[in-house]
């Protein structure tokens, strides 16, 4: 077989989002280069996505880890679920507010535990369990997310973070009668 | 949201997702992300990780409706891509990147753009944002 990898991040970006913050979509990403030299040196699938999805949730410009969007009481709760083919093995969490990289987290569930989903308290001491790394959720909060859940509380909305082509009717200006341009920019 | 799917030399996938959510959400809400068959799924087929609106994608199951159309229609992997897209979504915005056992890359979406990029042993590779 031949090996291949695909990376996201969000889906739905604002049409006016300035160049300079387009940039990750000019340039492979330093994730991808990662992705592709693990798997060009034979390792796993499974150790690729883990490595890949790990930079990315360190990367506050990304809604996962570092720079998670923020719940209504201004708290972070990640969640992250990874998935091996082979053998169809499955592992996720949900809830989890100070560890550093949800998606390893994720995949201790699958291979160390007995189950293939945990949340909250008992995702956090299985995290504490297991010594992964973790962080005050201070380490999460960025002053950008802060700020976009100032505007939701003002407009009583939910933000979601990603946008509706033109083509589907909504009004570019507008939505859930929320300018646009406050979307989250993923 | 951010996610990777990949397969290996020798045909592995697999695929890994990873989220905050949404913003202003209540506190507890649970998105497609962990929920394996919703956001992120991988079998002998195809590894698919979904981003967007996570109540339209636990609706729709849409990653598992991805190996399901690979799997039971025989269809492959861009052609089960863009069914569950534009089939299976209802009235949702979504979109996901997906990767099939023989080394494929696909990805598809109906918002207005989604961050991407995609590379396979042939030395294909590509990055894009919008459609």
């Amino acid at each position: 077989s031949k090996w291949a990898i695909a990376v996201h991040g969000g889906a739905g970006v604002d049409p006016n989002l300035p160049l300079e913050r387009q940039g990750g979509g000019n340039a492979p990403p330093p994730c991808l280069a990662a992705g592709i030299a693990a798997l060009q040196s034979g390792e796993p699938a499974v150790d690729a996505v883990e490595l890949v999805v790990r930079e990315m949730e360190s990367d506050p410009f990304f809604n996962a880890g570092r720079g998670s969007v923020l719940t209504r009481n201004g708290t972070v709760e990640m969640e992250a679920s990874i998935m091996d083919g082979n053998g169809r093995l499955c592992g996720a969490v949900s809830g989890v507010s100070t560890v550093k990289n949800p998606i390893s987290l994720a995949r201790l569930v699958m291979e160390r535990s007995p189950h293939s989903y945990l949340a909250f308290q008992g995702a956090e001491e299985f995290a504490r369990q297991q010594g992964v790394e973790i962080m005050d959720e201070s380490y999460f909060i960025t002053e950008a997310n802060v700020s976009m859940l100032k505007l939701a509380k003002q407009a009583n909305s939910i933000l979601y973070d990603y946008k509706v082509p033109d083509t589907f009717g909504v009004s570019a200006v507008l939505m859930n009668g929320l300018p646009i341009a406050i979307y989250a920019p993923e | 949201t951010v996610g990777c799917t990949a397969v290996d030399k020798y045909g592995r996938c697999a695929a890994a997702t990873s989220t905050g959510g949404l913003m202003n959400k209540i506190n507890g809400r649970i998105g497609d992300s962990p929920l394996i068959g919703s956001g992120t799924y991988a079998c002998r087929d195809c590894a698919v990780s979904c981003t967007g609106e996570g109540e339209a994608i636990i609706r729709a199951t849409l990653a598992r409706d991805v190996a399901a159309l690979m799997e039971y229609k025989g269809m492959g992997l861009k052609e089960a891509v863009d069914c569950a897209i534009k089939e299976k979504l209802d009235k949702g915005f979504a979109g996901l990147i997906a990767v099939s056992a023989k080394g494929e890359v696909a990805y598809g979406f109906n918002t207005s753009g989604m961050f991407r990029a995609c590379a396979d042993e042939d030395g294909f590779m590509e990055v894009a944002i919008w459609e």
